[in-house]
């Protein structure tokens, strides 16, 4: 009872854990949704993204405990990319004249 | 209402598709929750077309100047179903298959419709009206903030924290009444829902997000659409 979780559990990396092995994980990630990228740069400059993104998905596993959050295929994406490239809704309010669906009962 | 509700178990749902490097959620949307109705209808799924969504649908909101559907540019569902309203209806997707890119030619063949739209709607905030409609009427289009759906894995996603700008289209297929939430010790009841952005995200395709608080907006913009019989 007097152990605490800091007691039981020693901290050995510098605290970026999220970091850790990203070279790693950046490998696998390429291998596993077939990315390959034109020049060194542009590799580099990914692999820079990337890392960004794993720590967005630590932030968002923190923010969203009961989902799991970590490397997706967009991961080597900004977030400014990922709306771009994969998102598209084009207005953000419905038409003023939209049929309003009736009220169903949903009691019983 | 049901507790627990999946149109995938009653064959309503066709299987998931990847819109590849295009912003056509939208379509995507839109052909689900008509694929849905026609089922129903019919009682046959079949598979129907974005890409005639992305290369015909030209349809713009009269009160906002330059909001138009605009293939792999955006685009939103019910200006769609108004599309397909006017068009005479949807084609299958083995007969105008889906390239993700955009065209500058409309290959529509009105010979080959094989879907209609009778009539479409959209359902108020209320998620047990949205509950109700999905159960009556087929998977519904929603709009939804897909912020955490780039990091999403698994589970019931619920963030403390997520805006409600809607900026992708997506389809309500069902929805559990307890997803497992560990951290927060009780059950969550959550919405499942069709992505198109293939089998390898998500859970196969599918992302889980609890309801109560139209968290990511999930409840802001709901469509219902109803199909009509081929004559």
């Amino acid at each position: 009872d007097t152990f605490s979780d800091d007691q039981l559990i020693k901290q050995v990396t510098d605290g970026s854990d999220e970091l850790l092995g990203a070279e790693h994980h950046f490998t696998l990630f390429k291998r596993k949704f077939g990315k390959s990228y034109a020049s060194q740069e542009e590799h580099d400059y990914r692999f820079s993204v990337f890392k960004r993104n794993l720590r967005r998905a630590a932030r968002h596993q923190k923010l969203d405990p009961t989902a799991t959050h970590g490397v997706t295929q967009f991961s080597d994406l900004t977030p400014a990319e990922f709306r771009r490239t994969f998102l598209g809704l084009r207005k953000l309010r419905l038409p003023k004249d939209a049929n309003q669906a009736p009220i169903l009962p949903t009691s019983d | 209402l049901p507790e627990d509700f999946d149109w995938r178990e009653k064959g309503a749902v066709t299987p998931v598709k990847n819109q590849g490097s295009c912003g056509s959620c939208w379509s995507f949307s839109t052909t689900g929750a008509l694929e849905g109705a026609n089922f129903l209808e019919t009682g046959k799924l079949v598979s129907l077309s974005e890409q005639q969504l992305v290369d015909c649908d030209h349809e713009c909101d009269p009160e906002e100047e330059g909001a138009c559907d605009s293939g792999c540019n955006g685009g939103l569902m019910n200006s769609a179903f108004e599309y397909t309203l006017k068009a005479g209806g949807l084609m299958r997707e083995e007969d105008y298959p889906y390239t993700g890119t955009d065209r500058d030619t409309c290959k529509f063949d009105k010979t080959k419709i094989a879907a209609k739209v009778a009539n479409f709607s959209v359902v108020s905030l209320d998620e047990d009206q949205i509950a109700a409609n999905l159960v009556k009427n087929g998977p519904l289009a929603v709009a939804i903030n897909a912020v955490f759906m780039q990091t999403y894995i698994g589970g019931v996603s619920c963030p403390y924290i997520c805006s409600k700008r809607l900026d992708h289209g997506v389809l309500l297929v069902g929805y559990g009444s307890a997803g497992y939430a560990p951290i927060r010790m009780k059950e969550k009841p959550y919405w499942i829902i069709k992505n198109s952005w293939g089998e390898n995200w998500g859970e196969n395709g599918f992302y889980k997000i609890c309801r109560g608080r139209n968290i990511c907006g999930v409840d802001s913009m709901v469509s219902t659409v109803a199909a009509a019989v081929r004559s």
